[in-house]
């Protein structure tokens, strides 16, 4: 293990380490996925001025253990030792410390909002732990160093090695982030609005897959059309499209078994209005890396993107998650053994032109898999 | 007093949707 700065020993961090504290109690928040750190720094307040008694009012206090681990968080009752909280450590967004007033913000899974505004800005639940501890700081720290040690355990063993993580700049000149995607859906002539017609009770011929994580625009792509059905009748869709809306009902951000759910609901209908981008089933990633050594930044299992680092050169390059490589520098990659295209992407450097396609789109076209028409 | 926020690493690389009930 590097060795990560902290008033803990890494050995100690991994069994668990106790500190002593105060409970004060805990609110909800709802807040966004990766907010700014002034948004952080009202949050963490907000959650202290909901806790905290009014001046000249008994504040509640239970007395209790924080267990802190690589692995998670636990605020224990301090004499039976019982669990009143237990957090996975990856699901601690941050921390704040305050004085004595430490904060522990916890993820809650994404915030089911039936309003299309707050789905659009995905919306996170946060639980925030209050507690008193006239050693705040410290506490804060441990958990900071337990943090690290759990972030460069997960590089390695997704293959990155944490030195090159952090130490160079994290965001270059906007002139290094390549992104024909946000060219493309900016540029207002290539959406479009196609209009089916349909007998009722007909599906509309059409087989979708997801966007990949990693896409600027998530949302359903067409990846078949049925032949001779009213989506192929209409002469105006083409697989690669990103369906945005059907009858004015936005699909972006949905996961796709919504967006297929929302165009099985229109079956009934005669008419059906289809919100498209206009996109090429192929998409071209450019990834500017300097030279051999430097860490491409996502990982390929036979073929595809299965994970993507944050901020890395690939994600700046267009890289996504789910799709599969289908060309390298020109080269065709597509009855290329793993071990080569492994060996081809690492000795790429300097501008590495990268083709790809969503992997179900892949299996579907080269007829590995049977589509299913919607 | 001062604030400090500690943000943890990990949370850029959650897929999305991902946290605990």
């Amino acid at each position: 293990l590097p060795h990560v700065p902290g008033p803990c020993d890494h050995e100690d961090l991994l069994d668990g380490v106790l500190f002593g504290a105060k409970y004060l109690g805990s609110t909800q928040l709802l807040s966004e996925r990766n907010p700014p750190p002034s948004t952080r720094m009202a949050q963490a307040q907000e959650a202290v001025d909901r806790v905290k008694a009014p001046d000249g009012e008994t504040q509640p206090m239970t007395p209790v253990d924080l267990f802190v681990s690589t692995k998670r968080i636990k605020v224990l009752m301090a004499n039976a030792q019982e669990a009143l909280m237990d957090h996975a450590l990856q699901t601690i967004s941050y921390i704040a410390d305050i004085g004595p007033v430490l904060v522990l913000m916890a993820r809650r899974r994404l915030a089911r909002s039936t309003r299309p505004q707050e789905r659009e800005r995905r919306l996170y639940k946060m639980l925030c732990h209050v507690f008193h501890a006239e050693d705040a700081q410290l506490i804060a720290q441990a958990i900071g160093q337990a943090f690290a040690v759990a972030y460069s355990q997960f590089l390695r063993e997704n293959g990155i090695d944490p030195s090159q993580v952090g130490s160079r700049p994290r965001a270059t000149s906007p002139g290094h982030l390549h992104n024909g995607d946000l060219d493309h859906f900016s540029n207002s002539e290539n959406c479009r609005e196609v209009h089916i017609e349909k007998r009722r009770g007909e599906g509309l011929g059409v087989a979708l897959v997801e966007s990949g994580w990693g896409s600027l625009l998530p949302t359903a792509v067409i990846a078949n059309l049925l032949h001779g059905g009213p989506a192929e009748r209409c002469g105006e869709l083409s697989i690669g499209d990103r369906v945005t809306a059907i009858n004015g009902a936005s699909l972006v951000g949905l996961p796709l078994a919504a967006c297929q759910a929302a165009i099985r609901e229109v079956k009934s209908h005669t008419a059906v209005t289809l919100s498209i981008v206009h996109c090429p089933p192929v998409t071209t990633a450019i990834i500017r890396r300097l030279h051999s050594r430097e860490q491409l930044g996502f990982c390929v299992e036979d073929g595809v993107i299965c994970s993507l680092l944050r901020g890395g050169i690939a994600e700046r390059g267009g890289v996504r998650v789910g799709h599969r490589i289908i060309e390298i520098n020109g080269q065709s990659v597509v009855a290329t053994p793993h071990a080569r295209i492994v060996e081809l992407l690492t000795e790429a450097h300097d501008e590495v032109h990268i083709r790809t396609m969503p992997a179900a789109t892949y299996r579907l076209l080269t007829g590995q898999e049977q589509p299913v028409y919607l | 007093s001062a604030l400090t926020i500690t943000v943890n690493p990990m949370e850029k690389h959650e897929a999305p949707g991902r946290g605990e009930e």
